[in-house]
């Protein structure tokens, strides 16, 4: 599985 | 969303209100680096390269455009508006932007998780970030007179900084596969260029003294 960086984040 | 997280952008976002009611009422950006605005304008610019590409939330989407908007409208205000602009500390506000951007520009074509365009310039943005409020503490530092907004604005920008360290120990400790080291790393200088600022702050507020930096 791929590790996203938090983009979630502002 | 932690609370941590959520009052991390609360608190962003007052600093921003903060800022834009210096300009709006009373039409004076004295004391504020027009360096520190331009460079938050570029990381804005440069890490919210996919605000209509990927969603993640109604509160993502419209907190970015906001952050966006007020960014460049504080730039435009410093550098345009016929009344705002006569305050500037131009001769004061000497930082050289480049001195920032350049050494950040390399660092994220070398240190970064994935070499793609935007995944380089959000790295980018990071970096930028964490040496953004630099020209703004040499030009405090500078200042005789800190009025009481620029204190809050850059007060509320540094508590900004520490919630968000407390949302990523928040996140690690309940979130599968939270390992951001670039994003904490620079969050973590970024925080710690605040320390002095904080010190003599709260001194000064404990004291009921007008702010003042050691030259």
């Amino acid at each position: 599985e791929e590790q996203e960086t938090s983009k979630d984040e502002l | 969303m932690n609370i941590f997280r959520l009052s991390g952008d609360m608190t962003h976002l007052m600093s921003v209100i903060v800022l834009l009611l210096k300009i709006h009422t009373i039409k004076s950006c004295a004391g504020i680096s027009l360096k520190t605005q331009e460079l938050y304008a570029l990381v804005f610019a440069t890490r919210y390269l996919d605000i209509f590409t990927d969603f993640v939330s109604v509160y993502n989407t419209i907190m970015k455009l906001i952050f966006l908007a007020t960014s460049f409208s504080i730039v435009w205000y410093m550098r345009h508006h016929k009344i705002v602009r006569r305050s500037y500390d131009k001769e004061q506000d000497t930082f050289r932007h480049l001195f920032l951007i350049l050494p950040c520009l390399i660092l994220a074509l070398v240190v970064n998780e994935k070499f793609t365009f935007k995944e380089v310039m959000w790295t980018f943005s990071l970096y930028v970030e964490a040496v953004a409020i630099l020209p703004q503490l040499v030009l405090l530092q500078r200042t005789k007179n800190i009025d009481n907004l620029t204190g809050q604005y850059v007060f509320l920008l540094g508590a900004y900084r520490a919630l968000y360290i407390l949302n990523w120990i928040y996140r690690y400790l309940t979130e599968k596969h939270f390992v951001h080291w670039i994003t904490w790393i620079s969050g973590l200088v970024q925080t710690l260029l605040y320390a002095d600022f904080f010190y003599y702050y709260i001194n000064s507020w404990k004291n009921n003294v007008r702010l003042q930096l050691p030259a």
